[in-house]
């Protein structure tokens, strides 16, 4: 494991971490999507189905573990703890993000390392993640103001698959046989995503001021 | 063959 990949997996886990904290310690989920929420439990879910087929090494099936465990308890949080749900700014998550899950769903039957149930699935997992996000970005731009932890875990969550990025091009050079079309192109399309985010979160960096996105 | 690599990133 190189370092790029490493500091992805820890900004990832940093994001969760971030998110965690902004709904333990204000019962409140406001500004998050729920939507966004339950794609990435979903995600988590169908990507690591190989815990039950392939071992890789402690710290990747911990990982997993962690992934899997934390996105679900921050959907159950959401929806069911008496306090964070009457945060949920519901009306502001109506992005149509079945959609989202139907195309991935399709590409994934058409466009597969091999055409198995774990592998449409793995397939499947990688395009949503890629848009995820997108329930998510839409929220903070109707809400336009966004809390400091909110903006952070965004933050956070972009520069995982930024430091990803790093990783495949290091990868590319030092492991020949490293050719995951799939995840890389997906990957591209995914920070891609993140880049208007960043472009105002780094505005608001600058000039020391809070984190505002444009109607 | 390469799909046989097993998918070591998260």
């Amino acid at each position: 494991m190189n370092i790029f990949r490493f500091l992805g997996d820890m900004t990832h886990l940093i994001s969760i971490l971030i998110l965690l904290l902004k709904i333990y310690a204000t019962k409140s989920c406001s500004g998050i999507s729920l939507k966004t929420q339950e794609l990435y439990a979903l995600v988590f879910l169908t990507r690591y189905l190989d815990l039950f087929t392939d071992f890789i090494s402690v710290y990747n099936t911990v990982m997993k573990l962690v992934f899997i465990a934390s996105s679900l308890a921050i959907v159950w949080c959401m929806r069911n703890h008496p306090l964070v749900r009457r945060s949920y700014d519901k009306q502001l998550d109506t992005f149509r993000h079945y959609f989202l899950l139907l195309a991935s769903f399709l590409l994934a039957l058409l466009l597969h390392e091999k055409f198995a149930f774990q592998e449409v699935l793995w397939a499947f997992s990688i395009y949503l993640e890629a848009v995820a996000i997108l329930p998510q970005l839409v929220l903070l731009q109707r809400s336009g103001n966004v809390d400091n932890l909110t903006g952070q875990y965004v933050f956070f969550l972009g520069a995982y698959r930024a430091l990803y990025i790093f990783n495949w091009i290091y990868r590319y050079f030092i492991d020949p046989h490293f050719t995951r079309w799939i995840a890389c192109v997906s990957g591209l399309v995914q920070t891609a995503l993140y880049a208007d985010f960043f472009y105002y979160y780094f505005i608001s960096w600058k000039n020391n001021a809070k984190l505002q996105l444009p109607a | 063959a390469k799909e046989d690599v097993p998918k070591d990133e998260l």
